[in-house]
């Protein structure tokens, strides 16, 4: 799984 | 996506088109910082780099290109419109904000959580949002009124990453309880910053007196 990032918020 | 999130979200969207209106009704950018609009488009092309690479959601794209489209307008708007660029006070936006940049970066270089280019970048665009609107509040401090609409544009500015907090926390607890240091305390030093501008902004409103920082 794609490792865990806040990248998908602005 | 949750309500604090979107509520965040709008409540940043809401500050830039308030500015644009004011810059555009007003013909003027009187009180504001070039130094921190510059430091924002620095901060969402640091961050939204991955717009071409990496597709979330219609809602992520399109709002990434509204925030780079309306903070370089706004540039435009101070450095070369004919007219708004007269009402710019030079003396008076004299923070040094490449003072803010280079630090930033570098502690982008030291702290991270992959040394990868695209997260070096989206670190270091943390870190310097975090301290972006401070050439803003000190310009302010200067100013001897402050208008309404500047004062809402902060105001507005600082909520925003004020609700994203309460976004994290939230995702914590109903997502995956991952910690992630970076984004958070950059946040929160960021909202933290503001705190004496909310103080006597909230004041000013509620004894409906002109909003005047100590300086």
């Amino acid at each position: 799984a794609a490792e865990f990032s806040l990248k998908d918020e602005l | 996506m949750n309500a604090f999130r979107l509520a965040g979200d709008m409540t940043h969207l809401l500050s830039i088109i308030l500015l644009l209106l004011k810059i555009r009704a007003t013909k003027s950018c009187a009180g504001i910082s070039l130094k921190t609009q510059e430091l924002y488009v620095i901060v969402f092309m640091s961050r939204y780099l991955d717009l071409f690479r990496t597709y979330y959601s219609l809602y992520n794209s399109l709002m990434k290109i509204i925030f780079l489209g309306t903070s370089m307008c706004i540039v435009w708007y101070m450095r070369s419109h004919k007219v708004v660029r007269q009402t710019y006070n030079n003396d008076e936006d004299t923070f040094r904000h490449f003072f803010l940049v280079l630090p930033c970066f570098v502690l982008a270089l030291l702290v991270h959580r992959n040394f990868t280019f695209i997260e070096i970048l989206w670190t270091f665009s943390l870190y310097l949002e975090s301290v972006a609107i401070l050439p803003q509040l000190v310009l302010l401090q200067k100013s001897s009124n402050i208008d309404n609409l500047t004062g809402t544009y902060v105001f507005l500015l600082g909520a925003y990453r004020g609700l994203y907090l309460f976004n994290w926390v939230y995702r914590f607890f109903t997502e995956n309880h991952r910690v992630r240091w970076i984004p958070w305390l950059s946040g929160l030093i960021q909202t933290a910053i503001y705190t004496d501008f909310f103080y006597y902004y909230i004041r000013s409103w509620k004894n409906r007196e002109k909003l005047k920082l100590p300086a």
